[in-house]
């Protein structure tokens, strides 16, 4: 099974087509991993961007260094996943 | 019954396969369970149909679950007390809207549209979106069926590397997952309005998605849509955007909505259901219900305009 343990989801926002154009290439840039939820397509729209925990790193100062504005939606997505889990589990024994 | 399915919870596609046999035995003459294909991996796709009987009425078609990790998809389907399944099949003879719809046409609706990519996330990697299927001549498994239709196939706003998470596949509707739905409307022949339901920016769109003239329709189309996001907000005060998917969201080429359009069914629409702003498509499993009957109001309104307005 695939974890995520200390992935991240980031919300970023760009500014303008160039910043856009940026984050397009965050996305081709296979060995980051980005995984696009919602992808960049006009200026001022969320870019939703889940970045594997080794990525972070270098995806959080390309942003910064670029100058493009984002926040952290999900801390941690293996915690939500856990949690999703968790919850599946006590459903099915509450069924039982 | 299906009385001890847990509707505020997430489901394997085991459970829900089976609360669609159970839904079926408990509504004889309304609801059936039919197959009309299988998966790459050879899964059963299964479809409800919603029928008070009659032979080649006009039909409503509805999809959830074509990206396999919106798990909100999949289970607003399935949930009860006002959404969407249970509430067709429980309403008839009750609600008027409901009983209306059901006496003239008949209501399709694919709860798991790639229970391949469904399966492998409860398994295997919770977050994979597109089909199983293997792309020769490459390492990278999987076509996006959101891409995948005979309608600008292979054009902007879809890839062409079999790594990407929006590739398009080797050819239009090389899926089996798409063929089946392709398929079963055209032999239908009489399916005039079609919703496909995704996550998570709450938006509903209409055609087109791979080009952008405007579709002949499109007056009609929003003002439809201005409607339904407007009784859907009603509820909770979920504020959803409406128009045509390339001017809402971005250009997609390939995608079920336009295909849908193009091959004769006016009412084409994609619905992506709510975003808190803070988990995405890893909704909580306390906002399915809540998901689901926001949902009912908007996805009503296009039903009955189908009804009111043949074509």
């Amino acid at each position: 099974e695939e974890l995520f343990v200390g992935d991240q989801v980031l919300r970023a926002v760009a500014g303008d087509e160039e910043q856009l154009a940026l984050l397009r290439d965050l996305g081709e840039q296979a060995e980051l991993q980005v995984d696009f939820w919602r992808g960049p397509t006009k200026p001022n729209l969320p870019v939703d961007l889940r970045v594997p925990f080794r990525s972070l790193q270098a995806v959080k100062s390309f942003l910064e260094a670029n100058g493009v504005a984002y926040s952290v939606m999900i801390e941690d997505v293996q915690e939500l996943l856990d949690e999703e889990k968790k919850t599946m589990a006590l459903s099915r024994r509450l069924e039982r | 019954s299906t009385g001890t399915f847990d509707f505020a919870s997430y489901h394997t596609i085991e459970e829900i396969y089976g609360w669609m046999e159970a839904l079926a035995a408990a509504h004889p003459g309304l609801v059936t369970r039919l197959q009309i294909g299988q998966s790459y991996e050879k899964r059963p796709l299964y479809v409800l149909k919603f029928s008070t009987g009659g032979a080649g009425r006009p039909a409503i078609w509805l999809d959830t679950g074509i990206h396999s990790r919106e798990w909100i998809t999949q289970a607003t389907g399935v949930v009860p007390s006002s959404p969407l399944a249970v509430q067709i099949a429980e309403e008839y003879g009750k609600d008027p809207a409901v009983t209306a719809i059901l006496d003239s046409m008949d209501i399709f609706f694919e709860i798991v549209t790639n229970p391949d990519g469904f399966a492998y996330t409860h398994s295997t990697n919770r977050l994979w979106r597109k089909t199983r299927s293997v792309n020769a001549g490459s390492s990278c498994v999987g076509v996006d069926p959101n891409r995948n239709w005979d309608a600008g196939f292979g054009g902007p706003g879809s890839s062409s590397n079999p790594c990407s998470e929006t590739y398009h596949g080797p050819y239009a509707h090389s899926e089996s997952e798409v063929s089946a739905i392709a398929d079963f409307i055209l032999r239908h022949g009489n399916v005039k309005a079609a919703v496909s339901i995704h996550s998570y920016s709450q938006m509903l769109m209409f055609p087109y998605g791979y080009k952008a003239a405007p579709a002949p329709d499109r007056r009609e189309l929003n003002d439809l849509a201005a409607e339904a996001v407007r009784d859907l907000a009603a509820v909770y005060g979920t504020e959803y955007t409406y128009g045509s998917i390339i001017d809402t969201i971005y250009q997609a080429a390939g995608t079920t909505v336009d295909w849908a359009y193009d091959n004769g069914v006016k009412f084409s629409y994609t619905f992506e259901l709510r975003d808190t702003g803070r988990y995405g498509f890893l909704l909580p499993a306390g906002q399915i219900v809540p998901t689901a009957r926001e949902t009912w109001p908007a996805l009503l309104d296009i039903m009955l305009h189908a009804l009111e307005h043949p074509y």
